[in-house]
């Protein structure tokens, strides 16, 4: 097995707590980012239709475009497919350029299928939000290297607004 | 004399006149998404065009929520959001990107990427208040999440980025200070926008550097090629280069724009709230002036902006008011004593090429 993200941090963001592990029959909701191909191409496309000088400026693609071109090969969608139904996974959906793929599946199924995984529940932020996250490593079978990215859901948390009221800078501009 | 910033004072600072509106005639569109998990009302818009929006023709509505509005107190990121892309860009259709209710093991802004590739019609510009540290996302998710960009840019989106409220940034790498750069800013396949004050709070004058506002080189992607003899100038002729240990020099550098980013008067929860500050303020009135272009550009037939950075280096920011002045924080310690860079002549890591005067901007944009 591999770890397709051991450089992503794994740390409870200030102001979050667990309120413990999830039940192993909760259902969670995973995304997968599959492997894209063609990405060659895609960088000469944008650098076309994006330069005035070129003579493809502003011919930009539509999605079915970009879906022709980035799509994953039938060997990474078959193989992914696989893989989850081999857990019981079924509940899945493709978006249009099916290089995602969301998944509704069991705690159990999840921490199946990517070993390592421990599902908490974590509460915090200024809207006291609730995510269900991983802040262990998770590790994919060898045979899907060339054929998963990442799997969103596990570590990232939400950002915190960065906005500040800031009246120092008007009052002391009144005051000078 | 004016006591912050309201749609007023940014229609007059960047020449915005009351003809320069949406005509209501082409099927332009705008989007603000925000991953806070807050609500916008539509009340408190209604509430701030009515205290604001008397001098131009507008709209009071939100033409698309993609997600749950849910029914809790509004945001106030997501009010400002919503209010200053609608005054700038005014009376163009405009969808909000709202993620609660999303399930709870999602990610929001992962979440509004599959949105992305899974609708064939969406707005021109998406102007987003989003950014992490680029040293705690792993490297596999950076260069997807930047794959998603080229797909948007192939396809003629116009993706504007907060360059984020932490200055240059700061953070010890082996017992050693370094910036810290922040992604999607850093990404090379978006416009980054930078923050500016005035240089009198309470008028209507030039601008200056606001000291939050993000900026600097990527550790992870290496200068694009639109941006090679800007930045290059930049490095050889800045008199106030904080030490090269600090910055990687060969990286994607950004902001590529700015606008103005202090004391925001924004209405949250029917409350009119003042000095509101911070590059999510900066960012929806830039987009909102892109909007303006690609209404005259399809109203001529011709196609929306889609990734600027090629045409905005090449133009080397015509028709952006040039900011000269001021620097953004960093490391608070003896070598740098608290300042990033420094804004300087033409582009620089702190204000880009700088801030929009419309008229001027929709004669470049127009023919690039």
């Amino acid at each position: 097995s591999y770890s397709p993200e051991p450089d992503q941090q794994r740390t409870l963001p200030p102001g979050w707590v667990s309120l413990g592990r999830l039940d192993p029959e909760e259902e969670l909701s995973l995304t997968f980012a599959l492997r894209q191909r063609n990405l060659e191409r895609l960088a000469h496309v944008v650098q076309a239709v994006s330069d005035p000088r070129s003579p493809r400026y502003g011919k930009y693609l539509t999605l079915e475009d970009v879906a022709e071109l980035v799509r994953p090969s039938p060997l990474t969608l078959r193989t992914v497919h696989k893989w989850l139904l081999g857990a019981g996974a079924w509940n899945c959906h493709l978006v249009i350029t099916q290089d995602f793929l969301t998944c509704w599946l069991s705690v159990r199924q999840a921490e199946l299928l990517l070993s390592g995984a421990e599902f908490h529940r974590y509460v915090g932020g200024p809207a006291k939000t609730s995510v269900v996250r991983s802040l262990q490593p998770y590790q994919l079978p060898q045979a899907l290297a060339s054929h998963v990215d990442f799997v969103g859901g596990l570590h990232r948390f939400p950002p915190t607004s960065t906005l500040r009221q800031r009246p120092e800078r008007q009052v002391a501009g009144a005051v000078s | 004399l004016h006591l912050g910033v309201t749609p007023a004072v940014i229609r007059e600072r960047y020449n915005l006149t009351a003809r320069d509106v949406g005509s209501g005639a082409t099927n332009n569109s705008q989007a603000c998404a925000q991953f806070l998990d807050q609500y916008f009302h539509d009340s408190d818009l209604a509430k701030f065009m009515h205290l604001f929006g008397g001098t131009f023709v507008h709209q009071t509505s939100i033409a698309h929520v993609v997600g749950k509005q849910g029914r809790g107190r509004a945001g106030i990121e997501a009010s400002l959001d919503v209010e200053y892309l609608m005054s700038a860009g005014a009376n163009i259709s405009t969808w909000v990107y709202s993620n609660p209710g999303r399930h709870e093991a999602q990610e929001p802004f992962l979440q509004w990427l599959l949105l992305l590739s899974n609708e064939s019609a969406l707005p021109y510009v998406h102007t987003v208040s989003y950014g992490d540290d680029e040293d705690s996302l792993s490297s596999t998710y950076i260069q997807r999440v930047n794959t998603e960009f080229m797909k948007a840019a192939a396809r003629g989106l116009t993706m504007l980025f907060a360059s984020g409220d932490s200055g240059a940034g700061c953070w010890s790498v082996s017992g050693r200070h370094q910036f810290r750069p922040s992604f999607p800013a850093s990404s090379p396949y978006v416009t980054t926008v930078g923050g500016t004050s005035f240089q009198n709070p309470f008028l209507v004058t030039n601008e200056i550097v606001d000291y939050i506002s993000g900026g600097g080189f990527s550790n992870v992607f290496p200068r694009p090629s639109y941006q090679e003899e800007a930045v290059a100038k930049f490095l050889s002729s800045s008199p106030h280069l904080p030490p090269s240990s600090y910055y990687n020099a060969s990286g994607r550098a950004y902001p590529d724009v700015a606008a103005l980013s202090d004391g925001y008067w924004v209405v949250s929860n029917s409350i009119a709230i003042p000095w509101v500050s911070g590059t999510s303020a900066s960012t929806p009135v830039f987009g909102g002036i892109l909007s303006l272009i690609n209404e005259h550009r399809i109203l001529n037939g011709q196609p929306p902006l889609g990734f600027l950075n090629p045409s905005l280096y090449q133009k080397h920011g015509a028709g952006l008011f040039d900011v000269t002045h001021g620097c953004h924080e960093s490391c608070l310690n003896e070598e740098v004593q608290g300042q990033g860079f420094c804004s300087g002549p033409g582009w620089d890591p702190v204000t880009g090429w700088g801030t929009p005067n419309f008229p001027d901007l929709l004669k470049t944009l127009l023919n690039p």
